[in-house]
């Protein structure tokens, strides 16, 4: 563990702290993508297939808390406040991109199982996941201050992994090819975001 | 060698 790796993890913590705080507190999930938010939960569920497998007390616990808290926000979209959400503005076709990252994913991996392949697909999903979100950003025209502040902490989490693997591969010679292509694109989809946001 | 096939990352 690392400076960057932790700070990291603490800023996408801090990104779900700021949705759940957006939901409870104005009792509305207007803004916020639901695809968007499926597609994380899909992220999660299938990246933490192996949950059983012990790395530490910290790995364990954060997929246990990625893992309830993106079912919980479904939950609160779906269920308790789902009369604040207009699926008119939240029109993205994500079968696409589901798709084609499990197509990515069953061409490009590092082993031909079940659970790296869904490993993988996790990857290349989280890498798009956002362009739901982005793409009704567009269309609405303006987000809420809050939006943008959760935009932010995902933007800046996606950002520290990049420092983080650039100080994981000179202080302990770690490679990822896979983490590193989907993660960089992920980045940049971010900071087109914020190039666009800043212009304006 | 690579090793990013431990997974220890979130």
């Amino acid at each position: 563990m690392n400076f960057f790796r932790l700070t990291a993890d603490l800023m996408h913590l801090m990104s779900i702290f700021v949705l759940l705080l957006k939901i409870q507190k104005t009792r509305s999930c207007s803004g916020i993508s639901f695809k968007t938010q499926l597609l994380y939960a899909v992220v999660f569920v299938t990246r933490y297939l192996d949950l059983p497998k012990w790395i530490s007390l910290y790995n364990t616990l954060m997929k246990i808390f990625f893992i309830a808290t993106s079912i919980y926000i479904l939950y609160l979209m779906k269920v308790k406040f789902r009369a604040t959400y207009d699926p008119s503005q939240d029109t993205f076709r994500i079968e696409f991109l589901l798709g084609a990252c499990l197509l990515l994913a069953l061409v490009f991996n590092y082993s031909f199982s079940f659970i790296e392949v869904l490993w993988t697909f996790s990857i290349y999903l989280e890498a798009v996941a956002i362009l739901p979100q982005l793409f009704m950003l567009s269309r609405t025209g303006e987000a809420e201050t809050i939006t943008t502040h959760y935009l932010f902490a995902l933007g800046a989490y996606r950002g520290l992994y990049l420092l983080n693997w650039i100080w994981r591969f000179y202080t302990e010679n770690y490679a990822d090819l896979i983490v590193w292509i989907a993660g960089a694109i992920q980045t940049a989809l971010y900071s087109d975001f914020f190039y666009i946001y800043y212009k304006k | 060698h690579n090793n990013g096939h431990k997974h220890d990352e979130l």
